[in-house]
């Protein structure tokens, strides 16, 4: 059992620090077992530190800087046991337009694996997306759908 | 394996049955604050067995059935079904199409189905913990945390306790 | 004393109903004391109802909603007493478009009594700001200021 | 009264000695995720006494001295000074300004100062409770909890206890 763990121990913690570098160019992300010597019982810890910071405590990084984080953590869990689908509800709510970027580009890598329903109102999200669903309020306050091509879009931040 | 079609009807804000048909790449759900979107999600999370009030936004049971509006009855069900491609083999079931399916009357009652035969929760996680890639990788999805976030929950992964971040790499191996 | 609570709880309610229809374009919310009889230590109960919905609690609005109502209850507060300053920190973060707008429209009236300091990534509330400071992070790691004009930012969601 | 200008040094992400000057109107501060928005907003909670180091995002008092960086060296000590308009006499002193400073030194001593002169943290909760417009309306600032609203935290004004709500809404009166 926990050699499995540990491979798989292994791969996430890869991927985190992976993820975490092409999202903050650079910078460390790490996973730490609480007790090295008891493989079976350890927990997990996390440490991120952005490129050039001294280490610092995660209530210290920004909101957006702990989505980005979390949302590395996640595609890292995402790549080492591929699930066949994934549901994202605005995890991009609070990332700047450059980091809104480097999430849709690991997004769309990820995409060749994993199936993903991504709710957001974000337009560098939603111009990446196969299929688009509109969600409206209906006159009698019940919700309709509609798929959307991205020319129905309005211009600006987002539909 | 991967999601199909949704149908939705009675639950939450869908009053009328509708359905979302997915592609496998990237489907993105847009609208305005409170046309629906996140009820959407908490759709995929009950149909596939969600037992916590609080992650589907929900304190008791009826609070997922639509409520009525000022031009609408409320309902008297919530239905959601779930319709899965099983081509690749990745349920135990030797079908292409799996559909998994839930309700909720107002008296209480919930029902279960998988191919609309009626079946037990139990079931329904088994199907679900039991389905593993043709290569013999796990499932990730589903049951586990990590394929479904609900929105202001992506920090969450950060703000788990040790030993709950180690169940989330166990489910990835 | 609570000839002075009645009174200010009357505003401040009578507010929140006005910010409330103005940003959902109809619907109630409404403050009510959970114990009228004792005026001296009755607390605070909120209601919300989105026009044409049925009364649900809080807990089902949207996050959108969520954040709508209470900057609705925060703005009826200012408007009963006002405070020389208010410092608002990405409360449009949730809002779609066209609830930014609303936001924005309200914040402008309420920013001739009140001094607002607002962080933001929206360009709409960016727009309506009579100054604004860009903050960025030197090479050294270390955050620096610079004002800016409208122009000076980039195009799209936000600087 | 209203917020003139704001001084920084040592504190959090700011290593040297910033200035932010504020107009009577609405000023926006902006830049990308990490760059230092809601440092800002903590130095104005900071330096207006705040002792809440959840509310800071601080778990020790030296938290909110900079840390350094590649390339800087740790600071010392941190120093915020707040300077308002008094000219319409908002504050009970017969200044037309009025500086609040709070300095922070990694020993764990801190200072509070109004126009550089040492109080104590006491003296300066008690001139801004003591703060009322002109027209007798008490000051709703600083020490009240609407003044200062941090990232995310909108919505907790939906989620306090009926008695704290009416601490809000005694504050106004
Ligand atoms: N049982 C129910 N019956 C009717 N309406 C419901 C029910 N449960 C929730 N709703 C409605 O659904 C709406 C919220 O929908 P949802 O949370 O999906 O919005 P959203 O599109 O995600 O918005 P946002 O962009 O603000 O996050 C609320 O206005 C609520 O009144
Ligand atoms: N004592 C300190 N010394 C040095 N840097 C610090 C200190 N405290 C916090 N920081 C840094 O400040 C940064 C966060 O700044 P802040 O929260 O103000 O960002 P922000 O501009 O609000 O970003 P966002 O748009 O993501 O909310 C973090 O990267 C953190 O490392
Ligand atoms: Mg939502
Ligand atoms: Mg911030």
């Amino acid at each position: 059992m926990h050699k499995r763990f540990e491979a798989t121990f292994g791969q996430v913690a890869e991927g985190f620090e992976q993820y975490f570098q092409a999202f903050f160019g650079g910078g460390h992300a790490r996973l730490v077992l609480t007790d090295g010597e008891n493989l079976n019982t350890a927990g997990v810890d996390i440490s991120a530190q952005p490129p050039g910071k001294r280490l610092q405590s995660l209530a210290q990084l920004s909101g957006g800087e702990k989505a980005l984080t979390a949302v590395a953590l996640l595609f890292a869990l995402l790549q080492t046991s591929p699930s066949p689908f994934c549901v994202l509800d605005e995890v991009d709510a609070m990332l700047d337009d450059a980091n809104v970027g480097r999430f849709v580009a690991a997004l769309q890598e990820l995409a060749k694996r994993t199936q993903f329903v991504v709710i957001t109102h974000n337009r560098k999200t939603i111009e990446v997306s196969d299929a688009i669903y509109g969600v409206s309020m209906g006159l009698d306050s019940a919700s309709r759908v509609l798929s959307l091509r991205l020319a129905d879009l309005p211009a600006g931040r987002q539909a | 394996m991967y999601l199909k079609r949704l149908d939705v009807a009675g639950f939450k804000s869908f009053a009328t049955r509708t359905a979302f048909e997915f592609g496998q790449g990237l489907t993105a759900i847009v609208g305005p604050n409170g046309s629906g979107k996140s009820n959407v999600s908490d759709a995929l999370r009950w149909v596939l067995g969600e037992q916590s009030g609080r992650l589907l936004r929900a304190r008791k049971l009826e609070d997922v059935i639509f409520a009525g509006s000022s031009k609408r009855p409320p309902a008297d069900k919530a239905e959601v079904t779930l319709t899965l491609d099983n081509s690749a083999g990745w349920l135990p079931l030797d079908f292409s199409e799996v559909a998994i399916s839930r309700r909720a009357y107002r008296s209480g009652e919930s029902d279960y189905l998988i191919n609309r035969k009626r079946v037990r929760l139990r079931d329904v996680q088994d199907l679900l913990m039991r389905a593993s890639a043709p290569s013999g990788a796990r499932m990730g999805a589903g049951q586990n945390s990590y394929a479904i976030i609900g929105q202001g929950l992506v920090e969450t992964v950060l703000n788990l306790r040790p030993e709950e971040r180690r169940q989330l790499v166990e489910e990835a191996a």
